[in-house]
């Protein structure tokens, strides 16, 4: 069973259509393993993105140097996973 | 006697959900179960037929789950059957529309990837079909439509969760849909139910110049997003794919659109929070009963606007 601990997702914020360029850039990066919710498109629509723990900070580090805000949505994926699977072994029993 | 003990407010595996559809087939005399082919992992596709009678009727087709991850839509969608099951014969609306049309319902449009989210991998979106020279599995089945095959939105990388397929139709679970609305030939709707980012959207998403119905097609969605606003406030936007989300090659509504069906819409369910694909079970109830208003103001305009 594939496990997300130290996944994230953040919620990426363009302001412009040079950074939904650079997002676009960062899409391509295929290294990083990176799972777009919603694809870099249009400055006016969010970017939500969910990224492996080992590409975080190579993540922050780039949107960070390119101005481009971001927010954390989900801290730790596996936590709401683990979350979501206590529901549902408790409604099983139920 | 009703009293299965389906719980419509829990997530349930694919065995579960096709338990409910043949107690749903069972306990409704208008209600069948029919299946329409099977998935890449050799899993039966089954169809909902609410008719209550006629020989081809027009219809409206409704599905859920083509991306698997979206768990909140296949357990919207059992909860909707129930609701049309119910409801003929009490509400005026829902009686009227299947006293005229055939409504046909798809819950699980990838059950291979379901049941993949359910053992292995719960991010998971494709189909799960084995790639030719590729480590990689599956493909994106919402870019795999015969429409604006390949282009841009889509992925060339079978790795990608955007993969578009070796060709169009590559994916059984797509085709069988594509052969059961073509040899059916009288649909007037689809509709096709996705999960996160609250958006209620039409053709086209390959392209972005407005269809030949885009007036009405505005208008309708409009009507639909404030009928889902009206229980929980629940904010839709409303627009074509390429406008209001991105440019997307191959998409379901675009194929059916150019396929003859002009009411194509595709609908991406709530999260009023932040869960996304995770949202939790509590958020079940409210957002199918917010979703339906909005599918039965698009079917009844598709009942009083014959075409």
């Amino acid at each position: 069973l594939e496990t997300f601990v130290g996944h994230q997702v953040l919620r990426v914020r363009t302001s412009n259509e040079e950074q939904v360029k650079q997002l676009q850039l960062l899409e391509s990066l295929e290294h990083l393993q990176l799972d777009f919710w919603i694809n870099p498109s249009a400055s006016a629509v969010p970017v939500d993105v969910r990224i492996p723990a080992a590409s975080v900070q190579s993540v922050k580090a780039f949107l960070e140097s390119h101005g481009i805000e971001y927010s954390i949505l989900i801290e730790d994926l596996q936590d709401v996973l683990d979350q979501e699977k206590q529901d549902m072994a408790r409604a099983a029993q139920r | 006697q009703r009293g299965t003990g389906f719980d419509f407010g829990t997530y349930h595996t694919l065995e579960d959900i096709y338990a409910e559809l043949d107690h749903l087939a069972s306990e409704y005399s208008f209600v069948e179960k029919i299946q329409i082919g099977q998935s890449y992992e050799k899993r039966p596709l089954y169809v909902l037929k609410f008719s209550t009678g006629g020989s081809n009727r027009p219809a409206i087709w409704l599905d859920a789950g083509i991306h698997s991850r979206e768990w909140v839509t296949q357990a919207s969608a059992l909860w909707i059957a129930n609701k049309i099951a119910s409801d003929y014969g009490t509400d005026a609306s829902v009686t009227s529309l299947l006293d005229h049309m055939d409504l046909f319902l798809l819950p699980v449009a990838n059950p291979d990837g379901f049941v993949y989210t359910h053992t292995s991998n719960r991010m998971w979106r494709k189909t799960r079909s084995k790639i030719p020279g590729s480590v990689c599995y599956g493909v994106d089945p919402n870019r795999n439509w015969d429409a604006g095959f390949g282009g841009p939105g889509a992925s060339k990388n079978p790795c990608s969760d955007s993969y578009h397929g070796p060709s169009a139709n590559s994916e059984v679970e797509v085709r069988s849909v594509v052969d059961f609305i073509k040899s059916h030939g009288n649909f007037k709707a689809f509709l096709t139910l996705h999960s996160y980012s609250q958006l209620l959207m039409y053709p086209y998403g390959y392209k972005c110049t407005r269809p030949a119905d885009y007036a009405e097609l505005e208008s309708l969605g409009r009507s639909a997003a404030n009928a889902i606003k009206s229980l929980y406030g629940t904010t839709f936007q409303v627009g074509p794919i390429c406008t209001t989300i991105y440019m997307a090659g191959g998409t379901t509504i675009d194929w059916t659109y150019a396929n003859g069906v002009k009411y194509s819409f595709s609908l991406e369910l709530r999260d009023t929070g932040r869960y996304a694909f995770l949202l939790p079970s509590s958020h079940i109830l409210p957002t199918a009963t917010e979703t339906w208003p909005a599918l039965l103001d698009i079917m009844v305009h598709v009942l009083e606007h014959p075409y």
